[in-house]
């Protein structure tokens, strides 16, 4: 899957 | 959003735009490490890729965009607008030896095989070693303007106060994330030298200079 896990973090 | 988050990327825009404001002021990078802002505009380019597959908040686009838009604002104003007050003459740490690795490390360790976390990590690891070509043209130059100490001091404070977030998280939402975590450690470990004499010269109103 060309996504990433969900990042909230910068 | 705990307080060791916001002021951790709060301290971060300051450092950011401090850089660009001295840059800007002095109209002069004299003492500014050109190969340390690419890698940070390479950080930051592969990071926040997922502006376009998914949105968190719009605190977090809106800093995203601004650190890219601000990283990419000092490379120009290094490489093109203030060419002529580069020193490159000094910063000859060669960055193939930070991003070959780490590029090599991103694919082994990672939370997934997909090519944006890879970036991603990429750009963790990365990050985490990013400052070294400006500590070594420091090094090699023996002294730093102190403005450019108070980029480096917020620039280093900002991963140390993530690191409190990440021990905040960690108690209160069970939040854990190894890669960033190690990353974030290394990247703090190697500003401590520099906070020491941070500390100990100029806040005591002394201008950052290295015994020869």
């Amino acid at each position: 899957a060309f996504e990433m896990m969900e990042k909230d973090e910068l | 959003m705990n307080i060791f988050r916001l002021t951790g990327d709060l301290s971060h825009l300051a450092a950011i735009i401090i850089l660009l404001l001295k840059i800007w002021k002095t109209r002069s990078c004299a003492g500014i490490s050109g190969k340390s802002q690419l890698l940070f505009a390479l950080v930051f380019t592969t990071r926040y890729l997922d502006l376009f597959t998914s949105f968190i908040s719009l605190y977090n686009t809106s800093m995203k965009l601004i650190y890219v838009a601000c990283s990419y604002a000092t490379v120009y104003l290094i490489y093109m607008k203030f060419k002529a007050t580069y020193d490159g003459n000094h910063d000859t740490f060669r960055v193939e030896f930070l991003v070959v690795p780490v590029g090599g490390l991103s694919f082994l360790v990672n939370h997934d095989f997909s090519p944006l976390e890879i970036l991603w990590t990429f750009s963790i690891y990365l990050e985490s070693v990013a400052i070294l070509p400006q500590l070594f043209m420091i090094s090699k130059t023996g002294e730093a303007e102190t403005i450019t100490t108070h980029y480096l001091f917020f620039l280093g404070l900002y991963r140390a106060l993530y690191l409190i977030n990440w021990i905040w998280r960690y108690y209160f939402e069970g939040f854990f994330d190894l890669i960033a975590v190690v990353a974030g450690v290394v990247q703090t470990i190697l500003y401590c030298d520099f906070f020491y004499l941070y500390v100990t010269k100029v806040l005591k109103g002394k201008k950052l200079s290295l015994p020869a």
